[in-house]
């Protein structure tokens, strides 16, 4: 289970993101993968995603946390790699905006603090 | 002939709905 970028080398996520972009022009393409230190949340069983991009933060968490049937007291918290938590009223296509990596896919870690220690 | 390596790609797509369904991308 390595993390994305070490199964791909920089040139053919590159190459696939603009792919993707150029086919499902409303849609972002999106990596979340698990915190390495993770101890309670379980693994997703996908970890590429194409999201509307017009789909806000909220309703994307949300859709992430019933894919993992968590219970409403079990903490959560989805991170922009490199830059923390994003405002959850941010739509996707705004977060890519700011936030996008250089070869094109929109990375995130999730885990269940929201600091990583 | 060197045969050409293809490489199939899930991703989940969602809808507005939270609904997931599963593309395959197809790279070589």
């Amino acid at each position: 289970n390595k993390p994305f970028k070490l199964r791909k080398n920089f040139v053919t996520r590159k190459q696939e993101a603009a792919g993707i972009r150029s086919k499902f022009s409303n849609k972002i393409p999106v990596i979340i993968e698990r915190y390495e230190r993770e101890k309670f949340l379980p693994p997703l069983d996908k970890t590429k995603f194409l999201v509307p991009h017009e789909l806000t933060m909220t309703q994307f968490v949300t859709i992430i946390r019933n894919r993992m049937a968590l219970l409403p007291t079990q903490a959560f918290y989805l991170l922009i790699d490199n830059s923390g938590l994003a405002s959850m009223s941010l739509t996707m296509a705004q977060v890519y905006k700011d936030h996008q990596d250089e070869d094109g896919f929109l990375y995130m870690t999730y885990a269940s603090q929201e600091m990583f220690g | 002939p060197a045969a050409t390596a293809v490489a199939k790609n899930v991703y989940a797509v969602l809808d507005l709905y939270g609904r997931i369904t599963a593309v395959s991308i197809v790279s070589s």
